[in-house]
């Protein structure tokens, strides 16, 4: 682990006084080592082990713990204030909650859509998923059998392909069934598909939701800075859902996401069930990125 | 001397970031910066795009080595070949067995696709959209039917049909759950007791987004059931996928499709060399 790594490193720094330059720079080799493992973005990196090195360089080796173990906090400290420090809850009005779901192919929309309204519903919502992905093949039949496990209607259209006009009858839907958080599905789709990116901020400006969540995969390695800068530049994403963190990834992509947009974790998928879901924690990611 | 010369640090860095935002791996970056080194004589060192041409040979010897014979096919001619495609989540496994069998289809072959997603929402018929639109047979049963079961009427349909190709889908799954991979070997099981030698092909699906996390992936999967090859989708995304490179140094599996795009003509067997040039476009 790193902390075994920099602790071995500064094991013979008893005693030197203060944290200089040269016994810090291969503490700084094994940190950026270990978060490129970790896929946090190159530039993330270097900016990350610049900002700790500033913080390290010329401490003073306090005496009740060692510099190994001094360094490690430093960097776990610069990690959590990074990835948003302690976890901001999210507040929804009483009524009238939009919240759009968007992100590359595969990344968990669907089945995180469905987290999302049992999540709401135990918080005393009553919600209404919409299906707006009327390209994937059984996409409406996916979104339909989980609000069926659930209980939680459904709005939809299998014979309508214009996306925008099925998000204006839903919010018709809204008003009928009194849903107080509309959660809407849309379909996967590359950052660099100009016409579909095109389609997200239409959707917007018919549904104009409080919340964009942009859903990444943990598994994300470099890419995930150049996808979510897209999608935040076009629609103004307000937070991330990060999944298949059940998985052994680092998930070094919500570091690079958060360090390079600001668009605070909000979210996390834990496995396939409905229940396997949580709230983001920084410093749980924060340790789980310092392996 | 000239094998002293160390390369200009500022190329070093760019080559260094180029082939890192490309999931090349940190480590197999380096090792193939200071292969190159060495090989360089003095002068060669100051040429830049000497140094990135030589970096782009290295890359396409190691990578077309194991992968000159891309395709997947070295069936005896009258039987029927068995695909088996896994991998974790959302990779795209479901999409590429409809790309793959309407390959074989517009080759006049018989294809037999299996349903042994039995757990997601919709898997079943999501695959069924697909048979439909590309004309494969598709075998299903219900919904949380046992997986296993569901391969071994698959060989059964496929054996009696005569069929040319069996692509057995499967659920995504995360390398990490035990009992997961224990399905896997269950239906890999089953289907080998039916047919000798099958499955004739494993699949593993991975998709270009993912990083380092796709060594561990394979090299789970790969212990659990012995991959033939790997597919490689997303690529008509900005990712480049070189995390494949690391996985070809250490595992010796190679790719042997990749996806690009979600309609069913968006496949193309591997090509080394086209590969490597996309990782510096
Ligand atoms: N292990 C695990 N699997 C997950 C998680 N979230 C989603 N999945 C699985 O990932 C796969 C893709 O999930 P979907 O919800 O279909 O993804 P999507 O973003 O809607 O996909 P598209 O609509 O095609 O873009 C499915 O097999 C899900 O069950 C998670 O947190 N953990
Ligand atoms: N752009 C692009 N999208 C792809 C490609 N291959 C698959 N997809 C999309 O990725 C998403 C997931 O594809 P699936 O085929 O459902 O993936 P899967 O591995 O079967 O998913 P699970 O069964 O849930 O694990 C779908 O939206 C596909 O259309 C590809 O090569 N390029
Ligand atoms: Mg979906
Ligand atoms: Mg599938």
């Amino acid at each position: 682990s790193l902390s075994g790594k920099l602790c071995k490193i500064f094991r013979n720094l008893k005693g030197y006084g203060r944290l200089s330059e040269s016994n810090i720079k291969e503490a700084m080799r094994e940190i950026k080592l270990a978060l490129l493992e970790a896929d946090v973005n190159y530039r993330v990196v270097k900016d990350f082990v610049a900002a700790v090195k500033s913080k390290a360089v010329g401490k003073d080796v306090i005496d009740s713990i060692t510099p190994g173990q001094q360094v490690v906090k430093i960097v776990h400290d610069e990690l959590v204030n990074l990835m948003g420090g302690t976890p901001e809850p999210v507040e929804l009005k009483k009524y009238n909650n939009r919240l759009m779901l968007v992100g590359l192919q595969g990344s968990g929309k669907t089945t995180t859509a469905a987290k999302l309204a049992s999540y709401y519903r135990k918080k005393g919502h009553n919600p209404l998923l919409v299906g707006l992905d009327v390209q994937r093949p059984a996409a409406i039949d996916q979104l339909v059998f989980l609000a069926k496990q659930l209980d939680i209607p459904v709005f939809y259209d299998k014979k309508e392909k214009n996306v925008v006009d099925i998000a204006k009858r839903s919010l018709i839907e809204m008003q009928r069934c009194k849903a107080t958080i509309c959660i809407f599905d849309t379909a996967g789709r590359l950052h660099i598909d100009q016409q579909l990116m095109d389609e997200l901020a239409d959707l917007k400006q018919v549904i104009c939701p409080q919340d964009i969540l942009f859903v990444a995969d943990a598994m994300t390695g470099q890419d995930a800075v150049t996808s979510i800068k897209e999608f935040n530049e076009k629609l103004s994403v307000t937070g991330v859902a990060v999944t298949k963190l059940d998985g052994d990834a680092r998930g070094g992509a919500a570091l690079s996401i958060k360090a390079t947009t600001g668009c605070p974790i909000r979210f996390v998928g834990l496995g396939e069930k409905i229940s396997d879901f949580d709230v983001f924690y920084p410093d749980r990611m924060a340790s789980r990125i310092l392996g | 001397f000239s094998k002293n010369t160390v390369i200009n640090e500022e190329i070093i860095e760019e080559i260094e970031e180029i082939l890192i935002q490309a999931d090349m791996g940190f480590d197999t970056v380096t090792s193939v910066i200071q292969k190159i080194e060495r090989s360089l004589t003095k002068n060669e060192k100051k040429d830049v795009s000497f140094i990135y041409d030589a970096i782009k040979n290295e890359l396409k010897n190691f990578l077309s080595n194991d992968t000159l014979q891309p395709q997947p096919e070295d069936k005896d001619e009258k039987n029927l070949k068995i695909i088996l495609v896994v991998g974790v989540n959302g990779t795209g496994k479901t999409t590429s067995i409809a790309k793959i069998a309407n390959r074989y289809l517009s080759e006049g072959k018989k294809v037999i696709l299996a349903a042994c997603d039995t757990f997601r929402g919709a898997a079943i018929e999501q695959l069924e959209v697909w048979a439909q639109r590309s004309g494969a047979y598709l075998v299903k049963h219900q919904h949380g039917a046992d997986a296993a079961a569901v391969a071994y009427d698959a060989v059964e349909a496929a054996l009696a049909r005569n069929a040319d190709y069996l692509i057995i889908d499967t659920a995504g799954r995360l390398h990490t759950n035990k009992n997961l991979m224990e399905e896997l070997k269950k239906i890999k099981r089953i289907v080998q007791k039916k047919i000798i030698n099958a499955p004739h092909e494993i699949l593993m699906v991975l998709d270009a987004v993912t990083g380092q996390n796709a060594v561990p992936q394979v090299k789970t999967f790969n212990e659990a059931l012995s991959l033939t090859g790997l597919i490689l989708t997303k690529l008509d995304g900005t990712a480049k996928g070189g995390v494949v490179i690391r996985i070809q140094n250490e595992f010796n599996i190679p790719v042997k499709y990749i996806g690009i795009g979600e309609q069913i003509d968006d496949i193309l067997p591997f090509n080394a060399n086209d590969f490597i040039d996309a990782l510096f476009e």
